[in-house]
């Protein structure tokens, strides 16, 4: 009867039996919402974005949250340990975590991981990437596309700007950053496929 | 749920942080 949520953000993959879904659920809740309260705040430092309508950067919000945080926390994935580090500071071996029914989703979050942490980003390369991500989600319902493709425009070019004016000699880290976004639209799709298994009776 | 978004409220958060956001800009 224990509910698995093994999130890193939560604060352990397995909840005790006696837990209902609901108080299960609320306590991820407490875990996942301040770090989607942080991605609302790096939002806001993003160059153009307060310039959008305000229910278009909620939308870009809801599909693009968890790409950022994936991002965000690539470091929680140790792909030579083959280990994640939950928020909380415990860490779970990939094979525990893999019999709980997380493999597909993991072994795509360490594969992503490992490639990003290749590049060797600075963090402010990391932060523009992110804000790359953000406005690179998914479109749905969006009522100024014309407006989001150009901050989209903007922002893809000020980061291979950067990345051009740090390393002039390794012409391939910007499209191989590239590359990077649609493994993340995958990911989200595992990831939604997996939040959709888990549901509140 | 249909939507991983409802399933979590993401919507409701985003949306109070935003606004939260607005309102405690100094006029």
């Amino acid at each position: 009867g224990a509910k698995v949520l093994a999130c890193p953000l939560n604060s352990c993959p397995v909840s005790p039996s006696d837990r209902s879904t609901q108080q299960v659920w609320d306590a991820f809740s407490q875990c996942f919402s301040p770090a989607v309260r942080d991605v609302v705040e790096f939002s806001r430092s993003i160059p153009g974005f307060h310039t959008l309508s305000q229910d278009d950067q909620i939308r870009l919000l809801k599909s693009g949250t968890f790409q950022v945080l994936m991002v965000r926390f690539c470091s929680l994935f140790d792909a030579k340990q083959r280990t994640v580090t939950f928020l909380n500071g415990q860490t779970y071996p990939l094979a525990s975590l893999r019999a709980l029914g997380m493999g597909a989703l993991l072994d795509a979050m360490f594969d992503f991981s490992e490639k990003l942490s290749m590049l060797g980003l600075e963090s402010d390369e990391v932060s523009l990437f992110m804000a790359v991500v953000l406005v690179s989600a998914d479109r749905s319902g969006i009522s100024n596309m014309a407006a989001v493709d150009k901050l989209q425009d903007d922002l893809i070019n000020t980061l291979r700007s950067l990345l051009v004016q740090r390393r002039p000699n390794d012409a391939e880290i910007f499209p191989k950053l590239l590359l990077r976004l649609p493994d993340l639209r995958t990911l989200n799709s595992l990831h939604s496929e997996k939040l959709l298994s888990f549901r509140i009776d | 749920f249909s939507d991983p978004a409802s399933n979590l409220g993401l919507e409701d958060i985003i949306r109070k942080a935003l606004m939260g956001s607005v309102d405690e800009r100094p006029e």
